[in-house]
């Protein structure tokens, strides 16, 4: 479940 | 990026620009926790070091820059420029029972053991709970100054938008992420109570005050 983009949210 | 997550660090920033203007402006940070803002500070600092490693776009730096230097400014004019007016006696939350089950919990409960995951993590679960030295703040004074009200509904509606954010992503980009999305939960239903007040008596140009 984990985003690929990596952390991308503030 | 979604309207969202935009109009939620929009309302972020104006809560700690609204807050900041407030201790600026009236040269006092009265009714203010001053441990809120340490442990928002400290939020940023551990959710932010990949600000120089990990570049995802200029607005996702610009903003990581500017959360932590007003947050750090923050805590400079509460405990250092108007320390004066800093409001100790009722700014007693004791933060160390915070920091410490979070920062274990973070160790426990993580997508990856690596020190910059557990940060990150540790800094998701701190952020959920670090508004409640403030709420505590707010119980024991028994009221808030209007501008205080206005900072925590800003403050509160972010983290609310962004749950918004994460049913979009979902839905859109199939992005989920638990850790955040249950901290999110938590982090809004603190503020629940206080929406409530701030609906039925701020927006109606009373003084936020709780039932004694």
């Amino acid at each position: 479940d984990k985003d690929t983009k990596g952390k991308d949210e503030l | 990026m979604n309207i969202f997550r935009l109009v939620g660090d929009l309302s972020h920033l104006l809560a700690i620009f609204v807050l900041l203007l407030k201790i600026w402006k009236s040269r006092s940070c009265a009714g203010v926790s001053g441990k809120s803002q340490i442990l928002f500070a400290l939020v940023f600092i551990t959710r932010y070091l990949d600000l120089f490693t990990n570049f995802i776009s200029v607005y996702n730096s610009l903003m990581k820059v500017i959360f932590i230097a007003s947050t750090v400014a923050t805590v400079y004019l509460m405990y250092i420029k108007f320390k004066a007016t800093y409001d100790s006696n009722h700014d007693t939350f004791r933060i160390e029972f915070l920091v410490v089950p979070v920062g274990g919990l973070a160790f426990l409960v993580n997508h990856d053991f690596t020190p910059l995951e557990i940060l990150w993590t540790f800094s998701i679960y701190l952020e959920s709970v670090a508004i409640l030295p403030q709420l505590f703040m707010i119980s024991k004074t028994g009221e808030a100054e209007t501008i205080t009200s206005h900072y925590l509904f800003a403050l509160g509606s972010y983290r609310a938008l962004y749950l918004l954010n994460w049913i979009y992503r979902y839905y859109f980009e199939g992005y989920f992420d638990l850790i955040a999305v249950v901290a999110g939960c938590v982090q809004t239903i603190l503020y629940c109570d206080f929406f409530y007040l701030y609906i039925t008596k701020v927006m109606w140009g009373k003084k936020l005050s709780l039932p004694a």
